[in-house]
């Protein structure tokens, strides 16, 4: 499994699409504060599955749909997509026939959401599947927030056993 | 399974082992279980000598060793499970210079085929990227993609 | 008392209205008792807008942001009532270069006889002090201090 | 009210005695990882009285107390003490004869504790009382620990009132 790209369009300050391609090696994101460097890792964690408001800086879930600046108003639909290569057969079986598998997720103001994979609708629970026991996920150990770099050394014995688990 | 989280638990201590005194410059660290009997319920306990130092517990640690500390048990992990991407925001905000050295040799040693992506304000930090996205708000409020060379970031 | 309280927050409320757009380039800040009817037991509610957004809430501020607007609260309540020092520990640590030349010129212009102690890793930073300190540990494990001038540090 | 020196002897990192003088304006504090810059700040807010070990990143109290490294044993007392110059009468009244304020803070490892203002025994309450309304003390607005910086931005509405109530 490798991430090609990222599609963003209405997912907090990213009003209109945005297309980030990410090649092999290392990829470095800069920008001055508050241009919405965070806002693309929210994105990657909120297209991967994740359920918590809190865990993506908000209140409630609608604080990812654009809310609106001074020069153009709110959307009604956030939407990210996730493209990656099903290049070492990481990714579960049924989907063994296709190069490419494509992770999409929408939320609307009514709060209606919806998940699809190769733009065929699916629940949650089989987006959270293709990820499991990949070391990638919302919460893998792989994912290091702003500013919580340091959680796990300040975390209680019984909450890394999680770490472990996960590499097991 | 009890054998499955033992033998990774025993493995993860072993790169701990190796990848701990790279990013310190020397030092020791420990991994233990709180509960040897009941692996399947026990937690994790972490403890961590600096080079020179007897420290007696890891609240001690200064902002800088927590964070490089926390590092060397993510690149412990993935010595064991590589995972296909890491996603790190701004994790050499506590960081020396001497450290981020330290880290980015690190990264560079281990990151075979796995994607880095690298959140940073660091210069040095910025060097070590294959691909830069720069990330603007030209009309404020919206944020909007650029490529951006190192040479051209003011 | 209540009429004490009431006028203090008044002050450091039009404090905040001058500091905020110096340290921002721009945008308001807004203060607000959650209970204006029992001053003495009610909340303080903060309301930002960068310069061109329209934040929803407080949550969503970027780490940059975040660290901007305390220390937008720490010198308009300083310019309320100046304490004789201040004790700063990496503040700076997510801030980007402009905003970290803003917070300069903030601290230049207001700090008159007290004296702050700025704990950093950011030569621009350190550029502004007066007097440098350099902590080092020759015998690992001990700390010494030692005078240090800017151009010595690599 | 101002700094004149801080002088340690055994409180966490300092093992031998040290004297940081603070002259006027603005003085800077460099170092790196782990050399003992914050332990300096954790000295200051000690010896104006702060009763958490938390608060000063340990466990129990006796944690300040130099532990001991690979070239030296440990020690049995911390001392610490702050010389404050006593120019502009923002002192108690009761201390207007005397041109420096010294406080003196001591823990010995079986526990037991000592306080003192110019050499004098006093208890915690008098040194509370010096620094009350100054704007300044271990918990003071004036006092931000490293990775706090945006705490007071995360805390709840109640708990900021405090922070008005300082300045009043
Ligand atoms: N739903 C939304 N609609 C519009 N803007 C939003 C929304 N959610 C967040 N934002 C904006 O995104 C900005 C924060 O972006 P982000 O946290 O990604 O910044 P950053 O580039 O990581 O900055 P820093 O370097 O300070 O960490 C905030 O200013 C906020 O107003
Ligand atoms: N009681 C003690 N005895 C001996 N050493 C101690 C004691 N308490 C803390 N230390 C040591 O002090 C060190 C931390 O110091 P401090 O937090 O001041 O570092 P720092 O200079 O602020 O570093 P950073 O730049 O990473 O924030 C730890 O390595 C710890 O071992
Ligand atoms: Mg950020
Ligand atoms: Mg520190």
């Amino acid at each position: 499994m490798k991430l090609k790209r990222l599609e963003l369009n209405g997912f907090k300050s990213f009003s209109e699409k945005t297309v980030v391609s990410f090649p092999k090696g290392i990829s470095g994101v800069v920008g001055p504060n508050g241009c919405g460097k965070s806002n693309i890792m929210d994105a990657i964690k909120w297209v991967m599955g994740e359920q918590s408001p809190k865990q993506l800086r908000g209140k409630g879930m609608e604080d990812v749909i654009f809310a609106g600046s001074n020069g153009k108003s709110s959307v009604g639909m956030a939407e990210v997509s996730l493209v990656l290569d099903n290049d070492n057969g990481s990714i579960p079986q049924e989907y063994a026939d296709y190069s490419e598998v494509v992770i999409t997720r929408r939320l609307f103001r009514d709060g209606e959401s919806e998940y699809a994979i190769n733009h065929k609708p699916c629940r949650l629970k089989d987006i959270s599947h293709l990820f499991m026991d990949t070391g990638v996920g919302s919460r893998a150990y792989s994912v290091i927030e702003q500013g919580r770099v340091g959680a796990i050394i300040d975390s209680k014995p019984e909450d890394r056993r999680h770490w472990i688990e996960e590499a097991a | 399974s009890k054998e499955l989280f033992l033998s990774t638990f025993k493995v993860i201590q072993e790169k701990m082992n190796e990848v701990f005194p790279v990013l310190f410059g020397g030092g020791t660290a420990k991994l233990s279980l709180t509960d040897e009997d009941d692996p399947l319920e026990s937690g994790v306990d972490i403890m961590v000598h600096p080079p020179g130092k007897r420290l007696t517990n890891m609240t001690l640690l200064s902002g800088g060793e927590k964070a490089l500390t926390a590092l060397a048990l993510l690149f412990s992990t993935y010595l064991v499970k590589p995972s296909p991407f890491c996603l790190l925001d701004e994790i050499d905000a506590f960081l020396d210079e001497a450290n981020v050295e330290r880290f980015k040799s690190l990264v560079q040693s281990i990151v075979r085929d796995s994607q880095i992506i690298l959140i940073t304000h660091n210069r040095r930090i910025m060097e070590m990227a294959d691909t830069l996205y720069g990330v603007t708000m030209e009309q404020p409020g919206i944020s909007k993609l650029v490529s951006v060379r190192l040479d051209t970031i003011q």
